[in-house]
């Protein structure tokens, strides 16, 4: 454990909170998409089915166990309790077209055709683009709520962490995961235009709105 | 192409 993973993952926890509590507190989901949420649902349910099979510690385990709650208790208040917030009218964007090309690619692409690692595959390349529907839908709806703003900076900041703690392991563990990078990689530079925003607007007290 | 090692990230 390094400083960088350490603050990627306080990173990840924040943004999950800050989500959660937003809708939780405001008793509304407007401006989420919940198709992101279901898609980060699937990320965590299928990289950490390990919980069952493994115990590395007990910051790995309950961190878990704490993604996984929170992850399906934000789709449920999405999609169950405040349903009638929800705006499916801008959540549009088509799944499937994640979905099916990562499960593919999982099949071809992984370290080891064996379920779980092919499943920690699919799951590594889900991540990479669950929050599309995301960023998709504030260039539909040409805003975002500033609390939605912090919620995307949380959780792009943490697999950018995530990047330089894999730079600090290769440098002094010489442990790297070319696939976890290269998801990474992708990951992080889907939140470069929002980092811009959130830097020239949201920092200076603006709302964020997009050129509609 | 590393071994699958425990995988401790979350």
């Amino acid at each position: 454990m390094n400083i960088f993973r350490l603050t990627g993952d306080l990173s990840h926890l924040a943004a999950i909170i800050i989500l959660l509590l937003k809708i939780w507190k405001s008793r509304s989901c407007a401006g989420i998409s919940g198709k992101s949420q279901i898609l980060f649902a699937m990320v965590f349910t299928t990289r950490y089915l390990d919980l069952l099979t493994a115990y590395i510690s007990l910051y790995n385990t309950s961190m878990k166990i704490i993604y996984i709650g929170c992850s399906y208790a934000t789709v449920y208040l999405i999609y169950a309790k405040f349903k009638a917030t929800y705006d499916g009218n801008h959540d549009t964007f088509r799944v499937e077209f994640l979905v099916v090309p990562v499960g593919g690619l999982s099949f071809l692409v992984n370290h080891d055709f064996s379920p779980l690692e092919i499943l920690w595959t699919f799951s590594i390349y889900l991540e990479a683009v669950a929050i599309l529907p995301q960023l998709f839908m504030i260039s539909k709806t040409g805003e975002a709520e500033t609390i939605t703003t912090h919620y995307l900076f949380f959780l792009g900041l943490y697999r950018a962490l995530y990047l330089i703690n894999w730079v600090w392991r290769f440098y002094f563990e010489g442990f790297f995961d070319m696939i976890a990078i290269v998801a990474g990689v992708v990951q992080t530079i889907l939140y470069c235009d929002f980092f811009y925003l959130y830097v020239t607007k949201v920092l200076k007290g603006k709302k964020l709105s997009l050129p509609a | 192409d590393t071994e699958t090692t425990e995988k401790d990230e979350l």
